[in-house]
């Protein structure tokens, strides 16, 4: 998951990843008892501090390896960036992973699931527009933990299927979108991104 | 990488059929 | 949404709560211009302060609400916190509705859907359980928003269908789930809860 890696990248804080063999076997590893006496749920992310602490879930990892900036250093500040994540999570995910997965092989394809998941995405699209009119990140005047929520949730939509067609009308979200992406921290993670130039339709 | 997503994080493709379904359902209770 | 109003109770935050006619018309008041201009996803729950600070997403509307003692008041604590309120939405949420939705005929009853439900409340509740064998709350030693959520999330779970046979395993949830909602700040909100002493069929 890139949140961690994109949070800790304004944090400092040195992740090491294991994610390939030999460090990790997926479905191996994290089904081992080792793996599950620290991480119960036995999924993966999951995070093991120097000193021992253990978390799972991905924005808490993200959460726990963030600066206070990024965490939201009010109470307003803090609820409106746990607001976006919540968003990115239930409203932004479901339907651009339906629309998404199938052009890359992943799922199978279905038409009605994928012609109201292009109707969410564009409902969520209007929402992030009109938000973004008047702001350049999400919450306050810099990035915080909600942008890197709403990027990496939207990263899939803007490679594979929001082709200059769809994304039109949203100018705002494809301006801030670009805007993360050429933060150096989001970059250092996520390299070069172009935009999707021609909708992918699912991989038969 | 979307794989990994699709491993990792879970995720709920029906959530919107019981998001609806939990709307209408509240829409009948509330009114009437 | 329970868990704002819970946390309200531990800070003493006075909510008014605005949800049938004349105050709110569900569907119609929510897809208000007025409403809207506030909260463009058009859902509830949502929150305007005294402030005028709007949020909404239940779990950014209760951390507004809540104490710092909820809230976690070490990035350690913070982090378990959120990876509890994660885990209720992404892990109990999902299997909870499609198995108590049909009972409820709030959706049609899926017979394959609901068994592989089953099997998913019950890993969760082992999860939880093996936890709570030495804790006697979620984190730490007191009520948190861990807590809140995941109470609110299995709620259903404990009055349609966890009948004592298929919950027996997992008797320090239903221990810390009663402890829960024998707090003072649960009960002025969820009332007097009879955990399910016969697992309601769908209701055709």
């Amino acid at each position: 998951s890139f949140k961690p890696l994109i949070a800790a990248q304004y944090s400092g804080a040195r992740l090491r990843v294991a994610s390939t063999p030999p460090h990790f076997h997926f479905g191996v590893t994290n089904k081992s008892p080792e793996f599950l006496r620290k991480f119960p749920v036995g999924k993966v992310p999951a995070f093991e501090g120097d000193d021992g602490f253990c978390v799972f879930e991905s924005n808490a990892i993200a959460y726990y390896v963030s600066t206070p900036e990024l965490r939201g250093e009010t109470p307003e500040a803090a609820a409106a960036i746990l607001q976006w994540v919540n968003f990115a999570d239930s409203d932004i995910v479901p339907p651009a992973s339906t629309w998404v997965f199938p052009t890359l092989g992943i799922i199978h394809y279905n038409k009605q699931a994928t012609e109201f998941a292009k109707e969410e995405v564009r409902r969520v699209l209007g929402v992030l527009d009109s938000h973004l009119r008047s702001q350049t990140f999400l919450v306050g005047e810099r990035v915080s933990l909600a942008d890197i929520a709403v990027v990496c949730a939207l990263l899939w939509l803007y490679k594979q299927v929001l082709d200059p067609a769809f994304r039109g009308p949203f100018g705002n979200v494809t301006r801030w979108f670009v805007t993360c992406l050429h933060q150096p921290q989001f970059r250092a993670v996520l390299g070069d991104v172009t935009l999707c130039q021609r909708m992918a339709q699912f991989d038969a | 990488m979307a794989a990994d997503a699709f491993k990792h994080d879970r995720i709920w493709f029906e959530k919107y059929k019981y998001d609806d379904a939990e709307r209408r359902y509240y829409e009948r209770m509330v009114n009437g």
